[in-house]
This record gives C-alpha cells, sequence and structure tokens, in this order.
C-alpha cells in the first residue's frame, strides 16, 4: 500500500544534473561547467 | 573528453576541503564518492592541509564544477540541493579532474545526432563540440554509457529527445547516472598514469585455468576443484550462469567424496594490505552436509612467521540451499596475508554435493552490513501494480536503530515503469538505548550490479540521512522521531508486531529499462546493500590547515608544537584567496592569472598587465618631463651665470684697458 507518510527528496521528479542548475536559474557551460576568467574571456 | 595540458592535471591525491553549507547527506555521500575513485582509480582524496591547490566542495544553487585543476588556490566544486547522488558528485569530480561532456568531444557527430530544432532557444552552446587540438579522448572510442554523457532530452524545448544516437539501441543508454562505466575509467586511467585502484586488492571469477594465483594449503587432505559443475550442485557458476559454453567455472570441495575430518585448503596469492581492514565478499553454493563447515582465516607473515600463522576470522553460516549465496567478511590485516578457505567435512552422513566458491573479491573497503535478496525480480517488477511496495527484513544497525527498506517495484503513482525507495526507522514495543529523534544516521540503499569484478560494478545507490530536527510535512513532530510515536503499527510475517515510522527516499531510484541492464538481475533476483552508517562527526566543521608543521617522518609522531594555533582563523582573504602561515604570520596568496592578479594583504586589489602598462608609460613620462623641467632649468641658469660672467669681464676689460 502507498505510504502517504513518506518523504521525497526527489519531489517524485527524476532531475538530472541540468534540469536542477537550469531551476535554480544557472546558466552554465555546457549546463554545469564553470569558466574562469581567463577562458571566458 | 579531456581537456590538453599538464597544467590542468592535479596530482593523484587531491585536497579538498568541505564546506560548513553542505548538507550533512551530501557529505556522507560525497566520502562514499571518494571511495569509489580509490577502488576503481589510483585518485584519492585527503583533507586539504595548506596545499596551494585545493577543491571546496560548497553548497551553491546546484551542481557545477571547473574543467581541470585551474590552480587558483581554492577552486570551487558546488554540491547544492538534489545533488548529493553519489553518480552526480562522481560527474562534477570528473570535470575537476579534467573532463568535458562525452558527447562535445571532435568525433561525435559521428556517433549522435544533434537535434538543433529540438533545442530551447538560447541553448544551442550547450552543444558545441572542442576540436582535437584543445581535447583528446584518450584513444577511447565514444561513450554512450559514459556518466559524463547527456541524457536524451537535455536542454530540449519540447517532448522530443535533442540527441539521437546513430545506434538506437543506445538511446536510453545514455545520460547514466549510476556510477562510471569501464571506458570512463579507462581515460581516467590513461589520463593520470593510473595503475591500479589504490584500496583494490584481489578479484576472481576462476574463467582462467590459473585461478588468479590461488593455492591448495599445504597439509590439508583434500583439494578444491575447478570445475562447470558439481555432482550435488551447483549446476552452473555464478559469473555467467551457465550461459557460455566452454567457460563459467568456480572452486568446487566434494564434501561427499571426502573423508569425515578432511579438510581443504584454498588459498589467496600473497596481499600486501594498506589500509589495515578490508572487506571479503564471494558467493558461496552449500550443497554439502548440514554439519559440514566452511571458515575463513587469514595466514599472515612477518619476521617471527616467515610460512605465515593461520589467524581464524570466522565460520561461513550459510545452510545448505539450492542458491549462490552472497557473503561478507570484515577483515582487519595489517601485514602481508592470504585470504584462505577452509572447508572441512564434519558430518558421517553421504551427501552428493559440496562447497562451492565463485565471484570472490576483496577490497581495502568497508563491508555493506545487511543484504537484502528480492527472488524473481523479473517477475515482482512486471507484476506488482503501481502504487504497491514490499519491505525488506528490519535491520538493526550496530548502534542499536532498526530500520527497514520499501521498495514500489513498479513506482509509485506519477513515477510508472519506475523502482520507487524510501527508508524506515522500525521500533518494537520495549526497544530502549536509543535517542529519539534519531540523530544523524545515513542510510544507503544499494542495487547492486552483480557483475563478478568489483572495480566494474556499476551499483545503483542513494542515501537518506536522519536529520534529528526535520519536521514532519504538516506537523510540528519530527520526521526521525520513535517510531512508536510518529509510526503505524505493522505485523511482521512472522506474527510479530512492530512500530514503523514515515519513508524517506525517492520515487524515481532506478528506471526499469537501467534494472534489467548489466547484471542488476542475475539468476531472476536482484540484491540490495543496506547500511546504516553513523555521520554525526561530519556536523563539525572540517578543521583548516595547523599552522604547525608535521616533521617528516614516519617513526616519530610528535609535533613542532604542543598546541597549533590557527592564525588563519583571524584573516580573511579576498577574492578566492588562500590564507596560509609563512614564518609563523598568516599571509594571503592571492589568485593569479596569466595576465591579472590579485595583491594587498587581504588580495582586495586587482591588478593586470594593462595597469602595468599604463603605469610604466605614467612613469615614463613624469620621468620625461622631469628631465625637460631639470634640462631647462639648467638651460636658465647657465645663461644667467654666463651672462653675468661675460658682464663682470668686460668691467674688467675697461679698467685693465684704462
Amino acid at each position: 500500500t502507498t505510504n502517504v507518510l513518506d518523504y521525497d527528496v526527489d519531489s517524485g521528479r527524476d532531475l538530472d544534473i541540468f534540469d536542477i542548475n537550469e531551476e535554480a536559474g544557472l546558466n552554465l557551460v555546457e549546463g554545469d561547467i564553470v569558466l574562469d576568467e581567463r577562458q571566458t574571456r | 573528453n579531456s581537456i590538453i595540458g599538464d597544467e590542468y592535471r592535479w596530482p593523484k591525491t587531491i585536497p579538498y576541503y568541505m564546506e560548513d553549507d553542505l548538507e550533512i547527506n551530501a557529505k556522507g555521500v560525497i566520502l562514499k564518492a571518494f571511495e569509489q575513485y580509490r577502488l576503481k582509480t589510483c585518485i584519492d582524496f585527503k583533507p586539504w592541509s595548506g596545499e596551494a591547490n585545493y577543491i571546496s566542495i560548497f553548497k551553491g544553487g546546484g551542481c557545477f564544477s571547473s574543467v581541470g585543476n585551474r590552480r587558483v588556490g581554492k577552486q570551487s566544486l558546488s554540491i547544492g540541493s538534489n545533488c548529493d547522488r553519489i553518480a552526480t558528485i562522481e560527474h562534477e569530480f570528473l570535470h575537476a579532474l579534467g573532463f568535458w561532456h562525452e558527447q562535445s568531444r571532435a568525433d561525435r557527430d559521428d556517433y549522435v545526432n544533434i537535434m538543433w530544432d529540438r533545442i530551447s532557444e538560447g541553448k544551442e552552446h550547450n552543444f558545441n563540440t572542442y576540436n582535437d587540438n584543445t581535447s583528446s579522448s584518450l584513444g577511447v572510442p565514444y561513450d554512450y554509457g559514459s556518466m559524463m554523457h547527456y541524457s536524451k532530452n537535455a536542454f530540449r524545448n519540447g517532448t522530443e529527445p535533442t540527441i539521437v544516437t546513430k545506434i538506437p539501441a543506445f538511446s536510453d543508454v545514455i545520460g547514466q547516472r549510476m556510477e562510471f562505466s569501464d571506458s570512463d575509467l579507462l581515460k581516467l586511467h590513461r589520463l593520470y598514469n593510473c595503475t591500479q585502484g589504490s584500496t583494490f586488492l584481489d578479484s576472481c571469477d576462476f574463467e582462467r585455468e590459473n585461478i588468479c594465483g590461488m593455492i591448495q594449503g599445504q597439509g590439508d587432505k583434500a583439494d578444491w576443484v575447478r570445475v562447470a559443475k558439481a555432482d550435488g550442485g551447483p549446476n552452473t557458476d555464478y559469473s555467467n550462469m551457465g550461459k557460455c559454453t566452454g567457460s563459467g567455472y568456480f572452486m568446487h570441495f566434494s564434501t561427499g567424496t571426502a573423508n569425515t575430518g578432511d579438510t581443504a585448503l584454498l588459498e589467496s596469492r600473497l596481499l600486501y594490505p594498506k589500509r589495515g581492514y578490508q572487506c571479503l565478499q564471494f558467493f558461496y553454493y552449500n550443497s554439502a552436509g548440514p554439519s559440514d563447515s566452511l571458515k575463513i582465516h587469514v595466514r599472515e607473515y612477518d619476521n617471527a612467521n616467515p610460512n605465515g600463522k593461520l589467524r581464524f576470522i570466522k565460520t561461513i553460516d550459510g545452510s545448505p540451499q539450492d542458491l549462490w549465496q552472497l557473503h561478507h567478511v570484515s577483515l582487519d590485516v595489517k601485514k602481508k596475508f592470504r585470504v584462505v578457505f577452509q572447508g572441512t567435512k564434519e558430518g558421517s552422513g553421504t551427501f552428493a554435493g559440496g562447497q562451492s566458491l565463485d565471484d570472490i573479491n576483496l577490497s581495502e573497503t568497508t563491508c555493506p552490513e545487511f543484504i537484502w535478496r528480492v527472488k524473481n525480480f523479473s517477475h515482482v517488477m512486471e507484476n506488482t501494480p503501481t502504487n504497491t511496495s514490499i519491505f525488506s527484513p528490519p535491520f538493526t544497525s550496530k548502534e542499536g536503530y532498526t530500520f527497514q527498506m520499501e521498495l514500489y517495484p513498479s513506482g509509485k503513482a506519477g513515477s510508472p515503469g519506475e523502482l520507487s525507495a524510501y527508508a524506515h526507522l522500525v521500533a518494537r514495543e520495549g526497544d530502549t538505548g536509543q535517542i529519539w529523534p534519531c540523530p544523524w544516521k545515513q542510510i544507503t540503499m544499494m542495487l547492486m550490479d552483480q557483475h563478478p569484478h568489483i572495480q566494474k560494478r556499476m551499483s545503483n545507490q542513494r542515501s537518506v540521512t536522519t536529520d534529528p530536527n526535520m519536521k514532519a510535512t504538516d506537523s510540528d513532530r519530527f520526521f526521525w522521531d520513535d517510531p512508536r510515536k510518529v509510526g503505524v503499527e505493522v505485523t511482521h510475517t512472522d506474527g510479530s508486531k512492530y512500530f514503523r515510522g514515515p519513508g524517506s527516499g525517492t520515487a524515481v531510484y532506478l528506471t526499469h529499462l537501467r534494472a534489467k541492464s548489466r547484471d542488476f538481475i542475475k539468476g531472476g533476483d536482484a540484491i540490495f546493500l543496506l547500511t546504516m552508517e553513523d555521520v554525526s562527526h561530519l556536523t563539525v566543521t572540517q578543521p583548516l590547515p595547523s599552522t604547525t608543521q608535521q616533521p617528516v617522518t614516519t617513526a616519530v609522531t610528535t609535533t613542532v608544537t604542543t598546541a597549533p594555533i590557527n592564525l588563519c582563523l583571524s584573516v580573511q582573504c579576498l577574492n578566492n584567496g588562500v590564507c596560509m602561515v609563512d614564518e609563523g604570520k598568516a599571509a594571503c596568496r592571492c589568485v593569479v592569472g596569466d595576465d591579472w592578479w590579485y595583491y594587498g594583504d587581504s588580495c582586495q586589489y586587482k591588478g593586470s598587465i594593462m595597469d602595468k602598462t599604463t603605469l610604466a608609460l605614467a612613469s615614463s613620462l613624469s620621468v620625461l618631463g622631469v628631465m625637460l623641467l631639470v634640462t631647462a632649468v639648467s638651460v636658465i641658469c647657465l645663461k644667467k651665470k654666463y651672462k653675468k660672467h661675460a658682464n663682470n669681464s668686460s668691467v674688467v676689460m675697461e679698467n685693465i684697458s684704462a
């Protein structure tokens, strides 16, 4: 039976790294790569 | 694919600092990810102790990292909310070690089609590739199974996939977030010149005739024999389950043909431990008599015992069953040793069978505590309705807390085609000795990939941690409080009653498609490995590097001063500067780039080559101006002097003349 008290750490959604970052408002290179100043230039 | 350039490599042991803002569960999973690196690669991690460059792991707004060692001192890597999955953490650390995503390698268009019209507007740059002057795929073929590959729906604007694999069978393979693939490991080994995993010791599936260098022990009266089937069972090995003709071997001691009291010793090759603790894992098929025994020993070697001294570890209590049973034995060996399997025919009855061993793995890791085997798992997955769960038996940890795993074989509502998994605390009437709400215990639920070789396994695991302060949804009650208070009473299959607290876990533990892949189901069965570990030590701030220098010796362990004071605690370095103690004083070491740098006591100022050029030009012009001024003044003075001199001379001349 379904346990209504269960807590879902993923809120029931299968989020990939890129979805998590997009939802967080991040717009990183390839979704999860941070460039340093030299690379950005 | 890896970034080209030796300057981007880290040393093989990487210093890390876990910032205070990290979630406790994330800290625990990060340590588990480090253990996978240690088991499968030569990369190791150590707490930062003042090295010039280190990785600072913090809770940012998502999961992200830089690519390679940027040599900036403190290099940040974020493990934010929902990033506390082992594969996500391994993925971000692979970036830090110098890898981009798999589908950005130079030859990717040979293997996947990028559907540009299905990509969200402005996100096309995420599908750039790097040419082979910038990146290297290290001679490894394109890997659909890489944990660095995007999934098929990455950055899509609708419902259609953005990446279509040229081989359709790989369409749902891409984007796996379970574990390192073989190719991920091969590339990492090539990039860092690895020869072996630092905590791996041995693995044997007995497919080769040399039986991995194992030997028959001396002084025994019977032998273990390498066979493909045995009278009385088993009919197949466990590695291949008899699927491949001409292969599928295991080791068998036929107690049926042995005399009462006969023993057979099977000893591993010599092994050299580093950590002092090990986990021995193996599959055991017991078709021997009920009183026959299998004992595990270690044979340890030192100067006093050059031929080795046998030390008993434990008796395996696998009763005879028509089944390959998984066993774990914790060892604590600190010197050169062998593992010894001792089979003994104890009983006098006649049984056709014997004792069989297969898929032995030995590593310097901790053993999982509990095993939950779900038989006929394919059938269970296909025939259990959605929203219906099954429970593992209750397991009690060494600290006295009891828990159990809840599995929805066909997922919960909204997640059909998934396995959903939750962990519950459990208590029985009369239980005493626990602290409630349960403080900081990390429960890990791992679906074991039953590949014979531990380093090639891609097991799926998720962890949850009991935060004693967590409140239940829409309630003032603590989520991890005593199940007798916040749980429901249930009846066990044996008729006993206990209380089960609310569960914490995920509806999207693993898709059915992935669960049917690899060796998650073997012989029809799935094996869940469960642990409950205390992680309360992770609530404490990681110590900053000490100001005192440890003497470089292994024999003496005294320190230069007895009470190290961290001078850096009172110093704040701005702009990612790193505080270091130099000659007894705290000083900031500032971040430096190719043509820019920070400076000042706390790295508060920024300089660049452009500033330097401007300064040089201004200085030159100033010097020129001063020189011109001096020259002009000099000329004027000289002029005046000679004019006066000339005037004086004429007077004298007049006088002389007169």
